[in-house]
C-alpha cells in the first residue's frame, strides 16, 4: 500500500481548495481530483509529483482550445465583440486592432455600442492610440447600422479586417440578447460569411455563471472562441475549463493589463500553470 | 432537497450530513467561497447536532430554519444607512476592480440621493480610464447632478480635493468620488487609492463588486480593506442571474454592510441592499 499513501486526507483538502478557489466549480474538483486519486492509486505517485500531475492535466484538457483568428476565405474577416457588462470587450477590440496592425494587416474599428456612456468615444480613444480607423454613428443609435456601415466601410477599402465592438448585456435579457442576434444577421447581410469570429469576452474573475453566459450567448449568436480577460489581476479564470467542457469553444486570447499590447494569444500550459498558483 | 426532509420525521446523523453536503454544494454553485463554506458548514452541523428539538418543528424543518437563521446572521443587516456627516459635505470614496460598476453606481447613488432631497456633486477622478470623465459627465447630466471634472495637470487626489472645496460653495451636501478600476494586488494602484483617501477623509468608502464575482471576490474584499479601508459594500449586476455566493463570501471577511445593489443599467436601477432576499437567491 506504499506509492498509495499519495493522496491523503489532508493532501485532499489541499488540491480542493486549489481547484475550487481557481472557481474550477465544485462537479470539475471532484472529477480532477478523482482522477488524480486513480493515478496515485494505479501509478504508485509519490506526493511530490501530484502537482504537476494535476497540472498536466489541466493543460491537457485546454490543449487543443488555442487556435489563431479566423480568416475569411475573401473581403474582411469580420469580428464581433459580445460578452456581458464590463468583461473588456472595448478595450480588447482595440488591443487586437493593435494585434492585426502590428502584423501587418489593415483593420477598422466599429463602435456598434450605442447605448452606453461614451462608449463611442471611449473606443475612440483606443482607435487613436491604435493607428486605426473608426466607424461610429451618434449615441442612441440602431448597433446594427453600424455594424452594416462598418463592414461596408471594410469592404470599399479592401480591408483584411473589422473589429466590432458591441454594448455589454447581460444574457438574461432577451431584448437585448435579440438585438445582438439582429445585429449578427446585419453584419451577414454586409457581408456573406460574417461575422467570421463571435468572441465571447468573459471576465477571469466570473465565477459559476460564466459556464451560463457561455452557454446563453452561444445558443443565441454561435459564439466561434473566447477571449478571457484581466488574468493579470488575482483572478485565476477557472471558469474556463468547464466552459470548454461543456461546449469545445476555442480560447484565442487573453487579457493580461490595461494596455493595447497587454493581449496573448491562449496558451495551455502557461494557462495550467497560473490557473493553480 | 428541503423537499425530500420535510417528509421525515426524526433525522439521523446521516441525514443531517447528506443535507449539509448538499447545503455545501449549493453554496459553492453559488459562488461562496469555499472556505467560508466550510465554515458555514460547521456552524450548522454543531447547531444542528447539539439544539434541542423544538416540539414545534420536525427535525428536518430544524436544519433548514439552522441553515436560514445562520445566512441571515451572516448577511446582516438591511442596507442604505449611509454615514451622513453633521459637517457637510460628507465624502463618499467609490473603488474596486476594473468594470466593477463604479461610474455608473456614482450617477445612480447621486440621483438616489437627489431624490431624497440631498444635494450631490459627483467627481470623476478616474485618470486612467479612456473617455471616463464623459461617461460621468454624460451620466451626471442624465441624472441632473453636476460634475467635477480634472484639470490639466492635476492627479486624483487633486481632482477630489477640489470637489470637496466646490462642495461648500455650491453648496453641495454630498460630495460622490468615482476613481479608476483597480487590483487590491497593484501596489502602486493601492497606494494612490490611499493618497486620494488621504487628501479627502471619506466618510464612507465603498467597495463596489461584481455580484457574478467568484471565489477572487473574497480574496478583493480583503485586499481592498486592508489597502484602504472599507466601510460599506455595492453590489452590481444584480439583474443578472448569478446567485450572488460572493455577497457572503465578503460579508465573512470584512463584516462590513452591503449598503446597495445596483439591479439594472439604467441610472435609476438602485436599491437597499435586503438580507433576506440574497439569503434566499444565494441558497437557490
Ligand atoms: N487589469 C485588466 N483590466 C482590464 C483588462 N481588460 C479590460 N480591462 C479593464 O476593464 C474595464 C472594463 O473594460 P471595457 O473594455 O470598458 O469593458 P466592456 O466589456 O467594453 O464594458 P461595457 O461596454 O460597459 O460592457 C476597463 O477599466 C479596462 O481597462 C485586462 O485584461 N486586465
Ligand atoms: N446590468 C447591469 N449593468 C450594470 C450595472 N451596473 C453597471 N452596469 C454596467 O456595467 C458596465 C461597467 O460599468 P462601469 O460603471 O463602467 O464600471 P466601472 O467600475 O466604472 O469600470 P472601470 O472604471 O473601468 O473600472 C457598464 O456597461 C454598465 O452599464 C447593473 O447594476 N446592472
Ligand atoms: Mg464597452
Ligand atoms: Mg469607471
Amino acid at each position: 500500500v506504499g506509492g498509495r499513501r499519495a493522496l491523503d486526507a489532508e493532501t485532499i483538502e489541499e488540491l480542493e481548495g486549489v481547484l475550487l478557489g481557481a472557481d474550477m466549480g465544485a462537479a470539475e474538483t471532484e472529477r480532477l481530483i478523482g482522477v488524480l486519486r486513480e493515478a496515485a492509486a494505479t501509478e504508485r505517485l509519490a506526493p511530490e509529483e501530484v502537482p504537476e500531475r494535476l497540472r498536466e492535466l489541466v493543460a491537457g484538457d485546454l490543449r487543443g482550445a488555442a487556435r489563431p483568428l479566423r480568416r475569411a476565405a475573401s473581403g474582411p474577416t469580420v469580428v464581433m465583440m459580445v460578452g456581458v457588462n464590463g468583461s473588456g470587450k472595448t478595450t480588447t477590440a482595440a488591443k487586437l486592432a493593435h494585434l492585426l496592425r502590428s502584423e501587418g494587416a489593415t483593420t477598422l474599428l466599429a463602435a456598434a455600442d450605442t447605448f452606453r456612456a461614451a462608449a463611442a468615444e471611449q473606443l475612440g480613444v483606443w482607435a487613436g492610440r491604435a493607428g486605426v480607423d473608426l466607424v461610429r454613428h451618434t449615441a442612441g443609435g440602431d448597433p446594427s447600422a453600424v455594424i452594416f456601415d462598418a463592414v461596408t466601410a471594410a469592404q470599399a477599402r479592401g480591408l483584411d479586417s473589422v473589429i466590432c465592438d458591441t454594448a455589454g448585456r447581460l444574457h438574461n435579457k432577451a431584448n437585448l440578447m435579440a438585438e445582438l442576434q439582429k445585429m449578427v444577421r446585419v453584419a451577414g447581410r454586409a457581408c456573406p460569411g460574417a461575422p467570421h469570429e463571435v468572441l465571447l469576452v468573459l471576465d477571469a474573475s466570473t465565477g459559476q455563471n460564466g459556464l451560463v453566459q457561455a452557454c446563453v450567448f452561444t445558443e443565441a449568436v454561435r459564439v466561434t472562441g473566447l477571449v478571457l480577460t484581466k488574468l493579470d489581476t488575482t483572478a485565476r479564470g477557472g471558469i474556463v475549463l468547464a466552459v470548454h467542457r461543456a461546449l469545445a469553444l476555442p480560447i484565442l486570447y487573453v487579457g493580461v493589463g490595461e494596455g493595447l499590447a497587454d493581449l496573448r494569444p491562449f496558451d495551455a500550459d502557461a494557462f495550467a500553470t497560473a490557473v493553480l498558483g | 432537497m428541503w423537499q425530500r426532509l420535510r417528509g421525515k420525521g426524526r433525522l439521523t446523523p446521516e441525514d443531517v450530513d447528506q443535507a449539509l453536503r448538499e447545503v455545501r454544494l449549493a453554496l459553492l454553485e453559488a459562488d461562496v467561497h469555499f472556505k467560508v463554506v466550510r465554515d458555514f458548514v460547521a456552524r450548522v452541523r454543531e447547531r444542528a447536532v447539539g439544539e434541542e428539538v423544538m416540539k414545534s418543528l420536525t427535525p428536518a424543518q430544524q436544519v433548514v430554519k439552522i441553515v436560514h437563521e445562520e445566512m441571515q446572521a451572516l448577511m446582516g443587516a438591511t442596507g442604505a444607512r449611509l454615514q451622513m456627516s453633521p459637517h457637510p459635505p460628507t465624502v463618499i470614496l467609490l473603488c474596486g476592480l476594473q468594470g466593477a460598476g463604479k461610474t455608473t453606481f456614482a450617477a445612480k447613488l447621486a440621483g438616489w440621493l437627489q431624490r431624497q432631497g440631498r444635494r450631490p456633486l459627483l467627481c470623476a477622478a478616474d485618470l486612467q480610464r479612456p473617455a471616463a470623465v464623459e461617461q460621468l459627465q454624460v451620466n451626471g447630466r442624465q441624472v441632473g447632478v453636476p460634475v467635477v471634472a480634472p484639470e490639466p495637470g492635476q492627479h486624483p487626489q487633486d481632482v477630489a480635493a477640489d470637489a470637496v472645496a466646490r462642495a461648500r460653495s455650491l453648496p453641495a451636501d454630498v460630495v460622490i468620488v468615482d476613481t479608476a478600476g483597480r487590483s487590491q494586488a497593484d501596489i502602486e494602484l493601492m497606494t494612490e487609492l490611499r493618497t486620494v483617501r488621504d487628501r479627502i477623509h471619506p466618510h464612507e468608502v465603498l467597495l463596489v463588486l461584481d455580484a457574478m464575482a467568484g471565489q477572487d471576490a473574497l480574496g478583493v474584499a480583503r485586499g481592498f480593506a486592508e489597502g484602504v479601508g472599507v466601510d460599506g459594500v455595492v453590489l452590481t449586476r444584480l439583474d443578472s442571474d448569478a446567485r450572488g455566493g460572493a455577497a457572503l463570501s465578503v460579508r465573512a471577511i470584512i463584516d462590513r454592510p452591503i449598503k446597495f445593489v445596483g439591479s439594472g443599467e439604467r441610472l435609476d436601477a438602485i436599491e437597499p441592499f435586503h438580507p433576506e432576499r440574497m439569503a434566499s437567491r444565494i441558497l437557490g
